[in-house]
């Protein structure tokens, strides 16, 4: 099982469209995936018509029980999609209450690895959407990932962002004591923009490697997709987007294979 | 002093443009302004080259006295700006612990209140940026404001998340007993896509006289404005988006002169 986790503390920059998007890509090349929504305000859950507010059973459960995570419970959590082959681990709402709720008690950051480690079998790729801020649901999804994925938009405020990822990211490498390898994703690139053109150039020379070659532009298809709860490729198989993020998934599979 | 805070727990929609680009439009009036950055993420903060990870005072200092606010503090977190008579009172990444911090303490949620009163004779106008969640720095800004914006993309997830908006105000106004009148403000608004257009209709349809007549287009100069440090309407006082800011202002000032 591979788990991916697609995260940044900036709002906006396109982290839930990337996680839907790879998980079609994903099942286009025969894979089980689960996609799993850890923002209280659960952008993946809607996209695929289910309601934060209302939902029975979601990821909140999982920390309910100490740390601990009854076998039976994720298993129950599952819910389908608009696509067979792609499951869903729902948010809910009153994952903004967790921070209060468990801020005393320790051991909470693997709660999300340990109810993962349960559907070992099942699964092939696991893509973990997160909020845009850090706390312990971040910190979850870091832990139980292989794979971050950064996505950040080309303009200059994210750049200063993309300093702090990085900096959370090591933090949580050292506590893990685990390496997490990143890719930073450029997204939402408008060429006819200066701001994109120089944000851009200033991504590049400072994390060189770590970016990916090509930036995703801007393409309405995306918000088209979501609204018919459709996974982009499904939408538009050929659209300038959905293209580049197939060579993503390219280079991911690639790495994975090596790994 | 007028109050107004900009909140939408969706991330990316466009607050922190929307509190910059109102404030530089105030000073423009005449009137002395506060930014206030709850952000911890700080892109407020950051838009005017301060550093949110290196901040000596900020408005996190003043959630550290139980509750209470020293008198002397506010002053004491002061920024200022690239234009004279717009301030800042900035975020400072450690934000990101406090729901942790102050969870098992009651009466955290008017320390911004208690903050702001202090200053109640040096600024006309106060804008409050807040976080994409629902959490104490949310709840705080929501309790200090006269008037609440709501800023929305135009696109179809956003509309859910604007039932949770005006869900989670019901709420802050039962335990605040005050009355908050809220407008909505559709952004990042394109013509062309498909789902733009529905999305604005279905939010008109939804929310009638609390929709701003017009929309904010999507519009480049604000990333260039971000990257200069300058608020957009001295970066291009006639561009399409600081136009449509004006008129927003005009409607929030009509309507403060009634209140
Ligand atoms: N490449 C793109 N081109 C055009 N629109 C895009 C692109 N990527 C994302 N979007 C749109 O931008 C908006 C924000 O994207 P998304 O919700 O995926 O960001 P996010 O980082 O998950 O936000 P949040 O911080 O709220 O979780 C959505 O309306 C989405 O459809
Ligand atoms: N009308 C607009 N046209 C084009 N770009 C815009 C517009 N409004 C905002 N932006 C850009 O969109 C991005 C997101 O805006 P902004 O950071 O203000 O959103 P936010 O809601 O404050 O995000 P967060 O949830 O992270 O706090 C920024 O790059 C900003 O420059
Ligand atoms: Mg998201
Ligand atoms: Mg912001």
């Amino acid at each position: 099982m591979h788990v991916w986790a697609i995260a940044n503390q900036k709002g906006g920059v396109g982290k839930t469209t990337t996680a839907v998007c790879l998980a079609g890509l994903l099942k286009e090349q025969g894979h089980n995936v689960l996609m799993v929504d850890l923002d209280p305000h659960g952008s993946m859950t809607s996209y695929f018509k289910y309601d934060p507010d209302d939902i029975e059973v979601s990821t909140f459960d999982l920390f309910m029980h100490e740390g601990r995570v009854p076998d039976d419970l994720p298993s129950k959590i599952i819910l389908n999609t608009t696509e067979s082959g792609i499951d869903l681990f729902p948010a809910s709402t009153s994952l903004a209450t967790l921070e209060r709720k468990v801020s005393s008690q320790g051991g909470m950051g693997l709660v999300i690895s340990k109810a993962l480690a349960k559907l070992w079998d099942q699964y092939q790729y696991v893509l973990i959407d997160t909020p845009p801020i850090l706390g312990v649901l971040m910190i979850n999804a870091l832990a139980a990932a292989q794979r971050l994925l950064i996505p950040v938009q080309t303009e200059f405020l994210a750049v200063k962002g993309l300093e702090r990822m990085t900096h959370t990211l090591g933090m949580v490498m050292q506590s893990t004591k685990k390496q997490l390898p990143f890719t930073i994703l450029p997204t939402l690139f408008d060429r006819r923009t200066q701001a994109s053109v120089h944000a851009l150039k200033q991504i590049r020379d400072l994390y060189g490697e770590q970016v990916f070659r090509e930036t995703i532009p801007v393409d309405t298809k995306f918000r088209d997709a979501s609204e018919y709860a459709k996974f982009p490729s499904q939408m538009d198989p050929d659209s300038r987007g959905v293209r580049v993020y197939r060579h993503v998934l390219e280079e991911l599979l690639k790495e994975a294979a090596n790994a």
